[in-house]
Parts: structure tokens; sequence; C-alpha cells
């Protein structure tokens, strides 16, 4: 599964 | 959060605290690029806008504010308080040639077209380019103080470990994010050709100069 919107990153 | 994110976060932070220390201690910002520090500025600016809109986490939250605040800091530091010693004769990349490329590619290739995020692409395409003023500044004047040089290191190995958090991210949760893939590998190739002389010169206790 791609989670392209979970910008969960810095 | 794995530990190749978490020692990249650790650079990423690291190398802003360097650059701060660097003009705060000597007083001076000789030899960093103005223009580079603003299109960071920019950089976070639009990425970070979704500490209103959307939590994650406190950590995420706290890094966010420590960077905007840094960043910000930093130009404050550059244009207003030791403005003076600001070396803009060498600091003529010319930085619409980044930007506006930068817009056009993130409302043409982004995951989807709202405006929070296409802002989020465009900060991500910016960054991957952001350093390029500064390593033309250290082209131009063809030598790099050792503190400069370590902070350069840093913030090249942090996109580095991002990279390989990526990998473990596709193999451990199926996750992935081809932009910021894409423009992660971009960004880190260009710190390349300096990661070579920082190791081959700096770490042996010279200076970074480039040869005439």
């Amino acid at each position: 599964a791609v989670v392209a919107f979970a910008h969960d990153e810095l | 959060m794995n530990i190749f994110r978490l020692l990249g976060d650790i650079s990423h932070l690291l190398a802003i605290i360097i650059l701060l220390r660097k003009i705060w201690m000597s007083r001076s910002c000789a030899g960093i690029s103005g223009k580079s520090q603003l299109l960071f500025g920019l950089v976070y600016t639009t990425r970070y806008l979704d500490l209103i809109t959307s939590y994650i986490s406190l950590y995420n939250s706290v890094m966010k504010v420590v960077f905007l605040a840094a960043s910000y800091a930093t130009i404050y530091l550059m244009y207003v308080k030791f403005k003076a010693t600001y070396d803009h004769n060498h600091d003529t990349f010319r930085i619409e040639f980044l930007v506006v490329p930068a817009v056009a590619l993130a409302l043409l290739i982004n995951h989807d077209f709202q405006v929070v995020e296409i802002l989020w692409t465009f900060s991500i395409y910016l960054e991957s380019v952001a350093i390029l003023p500064q390593l033309f500044m250290v082209s131009k004047t063809g030598e790099a103080e050792s503190i400069t040089s370590h902070y350069l290191f840093a913030l090249g190995v942090y996109r580095g470990l991002y990279l390989l958090n990526w990998i473990y991210r596709f193999w451990a949760e199926d996750h992935y994010d081809l932009i910021a893939i894409v423009a992660g590998v971009v960004q880190t190739v260009l710190y390349c050709d300096f990661f070579y002389l920082y190791i081959t010169k700096v770490l042996r206790g010279k200076k970074l100069q480039l040869p005439a």
C-alpha cells in the first residue's frame, strides 16, 4: 500500500 | 520511526546548530550563502504549514518548530545583525532558476492538486536544490572554512540517511513516496562531489580548497 499523503517525515 | 530516520533528523539538526553557532561565535557569516539560507527558510515554511492542519506526534511538531525557528534566526543573523560580514559579492547564484522550476514541477507532478499538498511538493523539490547557491559560492571562492565544511557534510548526511530510511520503510512498512524518494536521490547526489573532498581533505586536517 502506498500511503502518499502521510507526510509524517520532516 | 526507525534508526535511519532518527539519525537523519539528528544530523539535520546538528547541521543547523553548527551553522548558527559558527555565525554567533565568530560574529560573522563570511563564506555562507544567504541565498541558500533564504531558500531553506522557504522550504521549511511551505512544508511545515501542516503544523496547524495535522498533528503527527510531539516529536514531529517540536522538530518542525525548531527547524523553523533556527532557519529564521540564521536569516536574521545574516541579513540584519551581521549584515556587514555577509559576502554578497560571491553569493551570485540566480535563485529564480531554482524557485521557478520547483513551482512549475510542483504544479505538474504532485500527489493531489490541493494548496497544502502543492506547497509540500514544492518544498521537497526546492530542498533538493537549495544548497546549490552555497556549493556555487564555495566553488567561486575555491575554498571553505572547516566549520562550513562540517555544516555541509552534516546536511548531506541527513538526506543520505533518509534514503536508507525510505529503503527500510519500503521493505518493513510497504510505504513509499516517489516524489520524496526521487528528490531525495537528486539532493544526495548533489553532495557527492563535496563528500569526496570532505573525506579526502577536511578529515585529514586540511582546508577544503579546490584545485585552481
